[in-house]
């Protein structure tokens, strides 16, 4: 059991630096064993650098250099043991576009071998969807599927204008 | 092994019997605050075998069974089914295809089936065991993951280790 | 203090039942003290109901009635004793585009008495500014400010569009 | 009154001498991932005497002074300026500007100036505290505070009654 921690460990690692190189453009990150203790027990340490940046701690990111570092991870997770589906609700809520868009080119990557459902209120994140769901509440706290195909902008829009929470 | 269909009935705020068909590739549900593209969520991780309410956010069970609007009486059950497409037998089972059904009554009864036969809870959370899908794994990422995942307790971060692994 | 307090929370709760019913176009809100206990230990317990849903617990509204609900709160503190400044980092995040013109239009209203600063991604929120200053790292790691005319669109761009975190 | 100029010198992720002036009304600020908008929001914080490392988002004191990057040295203090118009004597002081310095240096020592008279950091906090602007209390309004206000644990919530008592 600890062999196999270990290289699922390793496994990550190398993925995790490969991912969070690729949504950050550059910089550098790891995940590392607390010293000195059965690694069945040992902390595990996340250090992330954005480039250009000096190492601080995970607590002094930004809020969306720590979502989109957390996403680095879940990814790598991810790729070393695939799951069927990945479901992601919002996750783009904390990030600027460019950061979107990288998040977005990588996600069309892994959805050869992977279906995604992405929930959001962003646009970019709607247009990289192959298909698109509108959930609406035409009677009060009664939810109903659409089905809004990409091209009609005119019903996407009915969907999201629809009024308040 | 893919998501093909979820059905809806009596769940949170989907009263009426509501159907989603997925593709492989990316599908994105939007709509405004409120509408229930979270429920959707949870309906997909209920149906899968999870049953801690606070991951369901929840406080007691039955609010998972549609409570009922201004206009809308509440109802006594709340059902889930989810077809999966299992041609490459990610799930060792003779079949192709395979469908999971909850099904959750006021009284507090539940009632579970894989392929239209009556089993356990735990049958349906056994067989999803080695494909990722496990309750608090990394197929479902939401916004409130990015603190879990780097806070400095580091067991929730553990777990996602050893599910990989 | 006890009468202070009872007045605040009286005062409060008025503010909280108007501002929510504009912010959600509807509905009902309260804020109650926890029965048979000292109103100076007591819990204080906040009742959320948007329009036409029957109230359930704070736990089971959506990411986006949570926060708005919370700003509502927040906005009924505020109008009591009004701070002179309020400064607003990106909680317009979980908001779909017909709650960020209502939150907008109500920080249109208190801006006459009260300075607010908010910190965005959203170009509703920045529609809404009457000054915009831009945050750059053209190096990386060392910030600098940038004033952005809000009629200079291909200056908001550059500040923007600047690449990732 | 209303915050009328913020001056940065080595603070966080600002190591040159940098200037804000706000006008009344609302001001808006943008900019990509990590740039370093929620340090201005830290800088007005620490200036009007915020001094939990927890809020500030760092472990150790010395984290708030410019830690140098990759082309930068290290700096070996921080300071921010924050001047207020008080022409309608809110803070009840003779003055019609008010100006708060705050320095920390590498050493640990602080330095606390009101209108260029050294003084206390009590001096400070005192200065603003029937202003609504007492560290943890409504006039920053963030993500993270809307699981704060709403959650089952009173004591934050209490805290912002009595702030506004
Ligand atoms: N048992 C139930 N019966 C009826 N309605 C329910 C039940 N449980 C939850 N709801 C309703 O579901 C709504 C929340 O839905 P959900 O969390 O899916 O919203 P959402 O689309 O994800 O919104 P957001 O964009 O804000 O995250 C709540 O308003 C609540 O009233
Ligand atoms: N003492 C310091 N010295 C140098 N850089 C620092 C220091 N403390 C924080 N930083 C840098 O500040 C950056 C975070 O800035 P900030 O939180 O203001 O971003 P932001 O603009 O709010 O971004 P987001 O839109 O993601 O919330 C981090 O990348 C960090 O490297
Ligand atoms: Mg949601
Ligand atoms: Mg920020």
């Amino acid at each position: 059991a600890k062999k196999l921690f270990i290289e699922t460990l390793d496994a990550v690692r190398t993925n995790f630096k490969l991912v969070f190189q690729e949504l950050f453009e550059g910089g550098d990150a790891d995940i590392l064993l607390e010293e000195e203790v059965d690694p069945l027990e040992a902390n595990i340490i996340v250090k992330a650098r954005p480039r250009g940046k000096k190492i601080l701690s995970i607590q002094q990111l930004s809020g969306g250099e720590r979502a989109l570092t957390a996403i680095s991870l879940l990814f790598s997770l991810y790729l070393v043991k695939p799951s069927p589906f990945c479901i992601l609700d919002e996750v783009d809520a904390p990030l600027d576009d460019a950061n979107i868009g990288r998040f977005l080119k990588m996600i069309k990557r892994f959805s050869d071998n992977t279906q995604f459902i992405t929930i959001t209120h962003n646009k970019l994140t709607m247009e990289a969807a192959d298909i698109l769901y509108g959930v609406t509440m035409k009677q009060p706290g009664v939810s109903q599927i659409v089905s809004v195909n990409l091209n009609r902008r005119g019903e996407l829009e009915d969907v999201l204008g629809e009024g308040s929470a | 092994m893919h998501l093909s269909k979820l059905q809806l009935l009596g769940f949170k705020s989907f009263p009426e019997k509501t159907e989603l068909v997925f593709n492989k590739g990316i599908s994105c549900i939007v709509g405004p605050n409120g509408c229930g593209k979270t429920n959707l969520l949870d309906a997909i991780r209920w149906g899968i075998g999870e049953s801690r309410m606070s991951v369901l956010r929840g406080s007691r069970l039955e609010e998972i069974i549609f409570a009922g609007t201004r206009d809308y009486k509440p109802l006594g059950m709340a059902e889930i089914s989810i077809t999966f497409d299992n041609h490459d037998h990610a799930v060792p089972s003779g079949y192709d295809e395979i469908n999971v059904t909850r099904r959750l009554f006021r009284s507090g009864e539940s009632e579970f089936l894989i392929n239209r036969t009556p089993c356990r809870l735990k049958d349906i959370t056994e067989m999803f065991l080695d494909t990722g899908l496990a309750p608090g794994a990394y197929s479902v990422i939401e916004q409130s993951m990015v603190d879990v995942i780097l806070s400095d307790k580091t067991e929730d971060r553990r777990f996602l280790f050893e599910e990989a692994a």
